[in-house]
C-alpha cells in the first residue's frame, strides 16, 4: 500500500538529463537557428514542446538527427527555452522577453508564451 | 513507515552526473 515519494525526483533526474546535454552525451539531434547550433535529447524536445512533438512523432522523422528552424526565430530567445525545457527557469529580461515570445508561440509551449506575455505586461 | 500510505523522502533520489568542469 501506498509508496516512498522522492520528492527531489523530478529536478534531480532533469539536472543530470542538463550534465548530459552540457556534455554532449546521448544528445541525438542538432537544432540550427539562424547558423548556431544547438544539441540536445529529442526525449525532451517532444516533452516540452508541441512543435518537436510533432516534428519527431511524425513517422518519417524519427530518424532526424538535425533540423533547422524558421529564420524567424531568434537563437538566444530559443537558447532561453532549451535552458528552460532543461532547468524549469526562464531567464527573462527585458530585452530578450518579445523574442522569447515569439519562440515560443512558434515551438508551441503555450504555457511559456503566456508567462513570456504577463512579463511584459508587467512592465509596461 | 508502517501503516502509512505515502511517506516524502526528501534527499537525493538519483546519482549525480558530474558537470563539464
Amino acid at each position: 500500500d501506498g509508496c516512498i515519494q522522492f520528492t527531489r525526483h523530478p529536478g534531480d533526474v532533469l539536472l543530470n538529463f542538463n550534465r548530459l546535454r552540457s556534455r554532449n552525451i546521448l544528445t541525438d539531434v542538432t537544432i540550427q537557428v539562424d547558423g548556431q547550433l544547438f544539441h540536445a535529447h529529442k526525449t525532451i524536445l517532444v516533452a516540452c514542446s508541441g512543435f518537436f512533438y510533432s516534428v519527431f512523432m511524425h513517422p518519417e522523422n524519427t530518424n532526424l538527427s538535425a533540423i533547422s528552424l524558421d529564420t524567424k526565430v531568434d537563437p538566444k530567445g530559443f537558447s532561453l527555452l532549451l535552458d528552460f525545457m532543461y532547468t524549469s527557469c526562464l531567464n527573462l529580461s527585458d530585452s530578450l522577453a518579445l523574442t522569447t515570445l515569439n519562440a515560443a508561440v512558434y515551438l508551441q509551449m503555450e504555457h511559456v508564451a503566456d508567462t513570456c506575455h504577463r512579463f511584459i505586461k508587467s512592465r509596461q | 513507515y508502517e501503516g502509512v500510505s505515502t511517506i516524502k523522502e526528501m534527499g537525493r533520489s538519483v546519482h549525480e552526473i558530474p558537470s563539464k568542469d
